[in-house]
C-alpha cells in the first residue's frame, strides 16, 4: 500500500506538470 | 459538476427501446468509431469514458483492468490499455496495487 501512495504522489506531480 | 452521461453506469440495465423516443435518445451512440475522435476537455470520447469509469470507483485499490474490460465491452483490451497508459502519463490516474488496478487523482 506504500506503492499506492507513491504512485498517487507521482501522478499528482504529472497532473500538476501537465496543467502548468 | 461533471456531466453524467455514463451509459449503463448503473450496472446491468439494458436500454429498453421505447416506441416513440428510441431514435432520438439512442441516435448519438450509434457510430462509435467516428464519435471516438470527438474531443471533450482535451480527451477523446473513449478516454473520457475510461476516465469516468475509473473516477466512479471508490474502492481503495481502484478499478481493475478486468472491470474496465467488462464495462467497456465495445473496446478492445489493446485500446483500453493505450488509454490507461495515456491517462496515467497525463496524471489523471495512477496504478495502485499492481499495473492492473487504477484510481483517479481528481476524485477526492
Amino acid at each position: 500500500l506504500e506503492r499506492i501512495s507513491k504512485n498517487k504522489k507521482a501522478a499528482l506531480e504529472r497532473l500538476a506538470a501537465n496543467q502548468a | 459538476s461533471k456531466p453524467q452521461n455514463t451509459m449503463g453506469g448503473g450496472g446491468g440495465m439494458s436500454v429498453m427501446p421505447t416506441s416513440h423516443t428510441s431514435m432520438s435518445s439512442m441516435g448519438s451512440t450509434g457510430s462509435y468509431s467516428a464519435a471516438s475522435m470527438m474531443l471533450v476537455n482535451g480527451l477523446s470520447a473513449n478516454q473520457n469514458q475510461v476516465l469516468s469509469l475509473i473516477k466512479s470507483c471508490h474502492e481503495p485499490q481502484g478499478i481493475s483492468m478486468q472491470d474496465l474490460k467488462q464495462k467497456l465491452s465495445g473496446m478492445s483490451v489493446t485500446v483500453i490499455r493505450q488509454i490507461v497508459d495515456f491517462l496515467s502519463n497525463e496524471g489523471h490516474i495512477f496504478s495502485t496495487i499492481d499495473e492492473d488496478h487504477f484510481r483517479s487523482t481528481d476524485n477526492e
